[in-house]
């Protein structure tokens, strides 16, 4: 199997320490705009209205925009800046943790650069990897990003309120994912509209109960 | 100043080798699914009609898709496959460019690998660097991505048939393109309805001919 890399090796103790504070960590992977910040906002408004206590880290090359956004929920949240670095790393999630109490938390969000690409190569220490795909990019790119979709434990097809107006190929886009990612289950939310938030939650509690 | 990278000095190269042969070569960039092979299909559909002679170098990590596409416009195209690295570089493009006699063409199109970060680091020799914004990603896109709006010549906001259908608030757009790229010169089109083609392509002529 070979040496773990310097930050695989990090992203395991990452994720030993998360284990062990009982906190359910997700990484958010896309290309930039398919829809990351607004269905992380709406699912962790929700998820704070019903009782469970939420933390987010959003890495970005710059500004502090989508950490604002995510604000919003009533949750803890930490913006990451990479200054250039097209992913995150897991050598960035530990020294932006540090001053939290994790085992506060139930769930940790992390949203990671917008890029289809990088971020498929770093584990975090992740408990899910979910990759979103926006109705307006187009129904191949599933095949043309597909280290991505091999990497990612669910894809979530967003802007679905948009469906129509742009002509989404759905049996297209489904037969795409599950070329290149045979284990994914595939969700399908509006965060404008609230459309499929329920069972996108539902799911979410289940992967935590560890009943999916 | 500083030595120049390896991929700065092979990329000079090619720049002085594309001025020789009198071709005009433009590099594509932006996310994933902004609108880049929509956009240069029926660009280069209407120059090879105006009898101009065209070629087109794609990049992807995986698939010959959108080489496939292009070709349906009459040009010259080939795919470079990538597989895993998230841009192209200067050697890729030469090693691509074998058995092309460059100097019978008037254009080179570059499609680069969809991705609104790396690609910005590496010069491929050309002429125009256009950065594609699409009006379903968020008028905080440039805000977010200031390397790639930062080295471009030519800005160009996509899908505008969707603008209403998305709410596309353009003054707001156009105030994040001009804050990180106050020498971006901005047009609009929209690939599936033609619209704004005729302007792209006379500032297309323009820049060929030097007077724009
Ligand atoms: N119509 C519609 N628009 C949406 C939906 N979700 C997000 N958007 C819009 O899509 C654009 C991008 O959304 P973001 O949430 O910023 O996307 P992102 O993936 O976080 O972008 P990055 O963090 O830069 O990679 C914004 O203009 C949103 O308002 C949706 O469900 N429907
Ligand atoms: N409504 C509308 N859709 C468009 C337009 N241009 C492109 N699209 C759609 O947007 C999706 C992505 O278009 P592409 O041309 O594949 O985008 P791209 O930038 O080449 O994508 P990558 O090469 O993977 O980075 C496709 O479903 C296109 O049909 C447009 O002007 N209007
Ligand atoms: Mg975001
Ligand atoms: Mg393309
Ligand atoms: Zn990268
Ligand atoms: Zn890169």
């Amino acid at each position: 199997q070979g040496v773990l890399s310097k930050n695989d090796l990090l992203a395991q103790g990452l994720r030993g320490r998360f284990r062990e504070a009982g906190v359910f960590v997700t990484n958010w992977v896309s290309s930039p705009g398919s829809g990351k910040t607004a269905l992380l906002e709406t699912t962790m408004r929700q998820l704070t209205d019903r009782g469970h206590k939420v933390a987010a880290l959003v890495g970005d090359l710059a500004t502090e925009n989508d950490a604002q956004r995510l604000k919003r929920s009533g949750a803890e949240v930490r913006q990451i800046v990479t200054a250039g670095t097209c992913h995150l790393e897991a050598d960035m999630i530990e020294r932006h943790l540090e001053g939290w109490e994790v085992d506060q938390f139930d769930f940790l969000f992390i949203e990671n650069v917008g890029n289809l690409v990088c971020p498929s190569s770093y584990d975090l220490g992740e408990d899910l990897r979910i990759v979103l795909l926006s109705v307006t990019e187009g129904e191949d790119k599933p095949l043309k990003y597909p280290p991505m979709f091999h990497s990612a434990d669910l894809a979530v097809i967003t802007k679905i309120d948009l469906a129509e107006a742009v002509e989404f190929d759905r049996s297209a886009a489904y037969e795409n994912i599950k070329a290149v990612g045979p284990q994914l289950r595939i969700l399908e939310t509006s965060a404008k509209r609230g459309t499929g938030l329920d069972d996108w939650i539902d799911y979410l509690l289940q992967a935590k109960a560890g009943t999916v």
